[in-house]
């Protein structure tokens, strides 16, 4: 938990999100 | 009787319209050259992007425009997925608010995340997906609806007290006018600060798949 409080909240969405565009190129 | 032959006159005029404008409708890819001009796409990539386009449109209706359901599977491969982020950015790529994506507006949303795309260009989206409201500016309660959705969709727990205090220190740090939001001038500074903000800005595979 300590270091979940050094990352902001968009590097935490970031990695949490499961959006990653190069999906589109992936068979 | 005249008043009659008027009235199908004045449909038929309607319904030529309706036609005419219907096949005016840019669907496919018109001219390469016009987007290589004005986006960073050259000519080839264009074209290489077309065929990738055709694919990903013809996945579920073959109509030659891109629905969220194809979307979405062209994404995850799957259309069950929830996807908060992947319903934003469909919604920024359907510049014309119609919920599908033709040609043009698909080749000139991806170029955004081109190599070459001037950062600008980058941190602006980025922004625009943030911006839940669309206000101008991202609000604390946005960015709590945000990693809320984001920590469920992955299966990520934390406490209510740990995404607060999160938060907390981010406003801290980015709402440098001490608002209450983060406006497009401090999301620059905040993503400047941590470049990996615009990680998934960039897609290599525009620069290697469509030359190749």
């Amino acid at each position: 938990d300590k270091n979940s409080h050094q990352i902001n909240a968009f590097q935490l969405i970031g990695m949490a999100s499961s959006l990653d565009l190069s999906g589109f190129f992936e068979d | 009787m005249l008043q009659c032959l008027e009235g199908v006159k004045q449909l038929c005029g309607v319904l030529l319209k309706c036609c005419d404008l219907d096949l005016k409708q840019p669907k496919g890819l018109e001219d390469p050259e016009i987007l290589a001009r004005e986006t960073v796409f050259s000519v080839s990539e264009v074209e290489a992007l077309y065929e990738l386009f055709k694919k990903i449109s013809s996945a579920v209706i073959d109509d030659g425009l891109i629905n969220k359901e194809e979307f979405q599977l062209a994404l995850f491969k799957t259309n069950k997925k929830e996807s908060l982020f992947a319903d934003r950015v469909f919604d920024l790529f359907d510049t014309k608010h119609n919920g599908i994506l033709g040609f043009e507006e698909f080749a000139r949303a991806l170029s955004v995340f081109h190599p070459n795309a001037p950062l600008d260009e980058k941190i602006d989206f980025s922004f625009q997906l943030y911006d839940l409201k669309q206000q101008g500016f991202i609000e604390r309660q946005e960015v709590k609806q945000m990693v809320v959705a984001t920590l469920a969709e992955s299966g990520m727990n934390l406490s209510d007290e740990v995404i607060e205090s999160i938060i907390d220190k981010t406003f801290e740090e980015a709402d440098t006018k001490h608002d209450g939001k983060i406006d497009k001038e401090e999301w620059r500074n905040l993503v400047l600060r941590h470049p990996s903000l615009l990680k998934n800005m960039t897609l290599q595979y525009l620069k290697v798949k469509c030359t190749s």
